[in-house]
C-alpha cells in the first residue's frame, strides 16, 4: 500500500471518476 | 415447463440488460491527447504523450472500475490487485476499440492517432503490429460496445493476481460478468453460440500484448528520458 499510494488513494476517494 | 424455461430466460435477459447497461453508463469520456506544440516531433515526445495519456486514463479506469457491480464491495488489498494486474489490458482494449474503424492506425486518443510509420521512429513498431493483430480480430468479429465493455470488466476479473484474499469474491464479480456477455449474446447472437467463446479467447492475445506493452514501457522508464507521472510509474512498478 505504501508502494502505490496513489492507487490506494484514487480507490479510496468516494468521487467515482476523479483524480 | 416452456413457461418456466421461457421466464427464466427473460429474467437472465433482465439481468444481463441490467449489468450491460450498467457497464455502458460507468464508460470513461472521451480523451484527448493535448500534445505540447512547444516539443520537437521525436520519439521522445511521442513517448512523454503516450505516458501523460496512460497516466490520465488510468485515473478514469480507476474510476471506472468503483463502478462495475460489487468491485467496491472487494476489500480495498484485492481492488488493487485486480488493478495491479489488469490496468495495462484495460488501456490496450480500449485504444483497440477506438481503432477499429481506423485503418492501420491506433487511436491512442480522439486527437492521436498513430500509423506504422510514427510508431517506427518511436521504438513502438513490434507493440503496434501486435495490438492492430487484435484490432483485426475485433474488426472481422463486429465487436460491438457491449461486448467490449463486457471484454473490459472480464480482463479485469480475470487478472490471475496470485496474491488476492477472498478467492470466492473475485470468482462472483467474475462470474457476474461472464454470464452477462453469454446472455448478450444469447439474445443478440443466437445464431453464433460460439460468440461468447470466441470473444473470450480472445483474452489471451490481449495479455500477451500487455505483457509487452508493460515490458516496452519499463524499459523507457529505465532510459530514463521521458517524463512519466506517478501513478503511470506506481503501476509500471507493480508489474
Amino acid at each position: 500500500t505504501e508502494r502505490h499510494k496513489i492507487l490506494h488513494r484514487l480507490l479510496q476517494d468516494s468521487s467515482p471518476a476523479d483524480g | 415447463l416452456p413457461q418456466m424455461h421461457k421466464r427464466t430466460r427473460t429474467e437472465s435477459y433482465i439481468a444481463e440488460n441490467k449489468v450491460v447497461s450498467h457497464l455502458l453508463g460507468a464508460e470513461p469520456e472521451k480523451v484527448y491527447a493535448m500534445h505540447d506544440p512547444a516539443l520537437p516531433d521525436d520519439d521522445i515526445k511521442a513517448l512523454t504523450t503516450l505516458c501523460d495519456l496512460a497516466d490520465r486514463e488510468l485515473v478514469l479506469n480507476i474510476g471506472w472500475a468503483k463502478h462495475l457491480p460489487g468491485f467496491s464491495s472487494l476489500s480495498l488489498p484485492d481492488q488493487m490487485r485486480l488493478l495491479q494486474s489488469a490496468w495495462m489490458e484495460i488501456l490496450i482494449l480500449r485504444v483497440v476499440f477506438r481503432s477499429l474503424d481506423a485503418q492501420d492506425c491506433l487511436v491512442f486518443a480522439e486527437d492521436y492517432v498513430m500509423d506504422a510509420e510514427q510508431a517506427k521512429q518511436t521504438g513502438l513498431l513490434e507493440l503496434h503490429g501486435a495490438i492492430l493483430q487484435l484490432v483485426r480480430k475485433y474488426r472481422a468479429m463486429g465487436l460491438e460496445r457491449e461486448e467490449f465493455v463486457t471484454l473490459k470488466a472480464i480482463a479485469l476479473t480475470n487478472s490471475d493476481s496470485m496474491h488476492i484474499e477472498d478467492i470466492d469474491a473475485v470468482q462472483g464479480l467474475q462470474d457476474c460478468v461472464h454470464e452477462a456477455l453469454q446472455d448478450y449474446e444469447r439474445s443478440h447472437h443466437g445464431n453464433d453460440p460460439r460468440r461468447a467463446g470466441k470473444l473470450i479467447m480472445t483474452l489471451p492475445l490481449l495479455r500477451q500484448i500487455s505483457a509487452k506493452a508493460v515490458q516496452y514501457f519499463c524499459s523507457v522508464k529505465q532510459d530514463g528520458r521521458v517524463p512519466m507521472h506517478k501513478l503511470f510509474l506506481e503501476l509500471l512498478e507493480a508489474n
